[in-house]
């Protein structure tokens, strides 16, 4: 019942990451006048059948493009944003031929879904959410949790989608009295939700009472910590984050993810994993995804670096295309496949 | 090595029963 202290990933590793583990399998350009900012896979409904398709975000549309072949894409929808620009894509599991978007300047001011009417195939819109919205994720079950406004005066509501694209069912969760800054669900435990706070608290929810169960402190070495991924097993919830505001230190370089393991009936915590650039790789996160077992950052100096969190090393890196740096980074959530975004609208899907 | 404290594995349902509703 005790847990090794801290491992240090990707340091010496400048000889251990294998850059053929990320192959390329096709790639595509949107031609848009306006700057790349997501890039997302989703099931879409074609004639009876599912297909994965892509969606990339601009400032002023979001596109869907389906497969013409293993190597080329057709973009079929747009939805066009004259308004409010397009912040972000919130990709929600078990929905399909629905594309949810986060919407804002600086910060999000609209949650909107994106859907065809199923007559005549007609883009449109449906806004779900508005406000000073904080944080927003897409989880299973056809479900969106938003958290809206700050400390006392904080809203977390969780919706379940109808088939239209519009809100079915809403529910509360119990504010934790300070901003929340990201959500994720709990694999392994169904109705458990965490969420990280501005002030390095993770709080634990039950997504089915809407209690409030647990706050736990966790290091101030790091402020405000994304979680990217959580996960309960034998009685201790394993915990992913980033520190999109680390500052580098001259022992670790730049730490960019972070496996931390808390035993929620205690509150007590401890990192076990911090995953670093290999040596000779300057930079600090821009933008990170995990999925499973594989963590992936945009790094500042445009770079692409992906850790294996079982084998605790970063096993490939991808140096910018074209002398363009990358600015997106998504795994596929249709498939195993890494996609990366560059800002002039320049798709690349690889395999890893 | 680090002391993380008694582990439960049904710390979920544990909680939620001591939470305030």
């Amino acid at each position: 019942h005790s847990i090794e202290q801290t491992d240090v990933a990707g340091l010496p590793a400048q000889d251990t990451w294998n850059p053929s583990s990320l192959q390329l399998v096709s790639k595509f350009k949107n031609p848009s006048s306006s700057c790349s900012v997501d890039v997302s896979a989703v099931w879409w409904d074609r004639a009876g059948a599912k297909e994965p398709c892509i969606v990339t975000a601009c400032e002023d549309v979001v596109s869907l493009w389906k497969p013409l072949d293993a190597l080329q894409w057709e973009k079929v929808h747009t939805w066009h944003f004259t308004e409010v620009p397009v912040l972000q894509i919130v990709p929600v599991p078990d929905v399909y031929s629905l594309i949810c978007v986060a919407l804002g300047n600086l910060e999000i001011r609209e949650i909107r879904a994106l859907l065809c009417s199923s007559g005549d195939e007609s883009e449109k819109q449906v806004l779900l959410k508005s406000g000073n919205i904080k944080a927003v994720l897409g989880l299973t079950k056809r479900r969106l949790v938003s958290s809206i406004g700050t400390f006392c005066s904080q809203q977390v509501q969780i919706m379940t989608f109808a088939e239209d694209g519009g809100s079915k069912d809403e529910q509360l969760l119990m504010p934790p009295d300070e901003t929340i800054l990201t959500f994720a669900e709990v694999q392994g435990i169904q109705d458990a939700l965490l969420g990280t706070t501005t002030v390095n608290n993770i709080v634990i929810w039950n997504l089915k009472t809407g209690q409030l169960l647990k706050k736990v402190h966790v290091d101030d070495s790091y402020q405000a910590s994304v979680c990217h991924r959580a996960y309960s097993e034998m009685g201790l919830l394993f915990v992913v984050l980033s520190h999109p505001c680390a500052k580098e230190s001259q022992a670790f370089g730049s730490p960019v993810f972070q496996l931390l393991v808390i035993n929620p009936k205690t509150a007590q915590s401890v990192g076990v994993l911090l995953c670093c650039l290999p040596q000779g790789q300057a930079g600090r996160l821009l933008e990170g995804d995990v999925k499973d077992h594989v963590a992936a950052a945009v790094l500042t100096s445009g770079t692409i670096a992906v850790w294996d969190l079982t084998l605790g090393h970063c096993t490939a890196l991808l140096p910018p295309v074209s002398n363009q740096n990358w600015s997106l980074v998504k795994w596929s959530v249709t498939d195993s496949h890494l996609l990366a975004g560059q800002k002039d609208g320049n798709i690349f899907i690889y395999r890893y | 090595r680090a002391d993380l404290g008694p582990i439960s594995l049904n710390w979920f349902e544990e909680l939620s029963s001591e939470a305030p509703l």
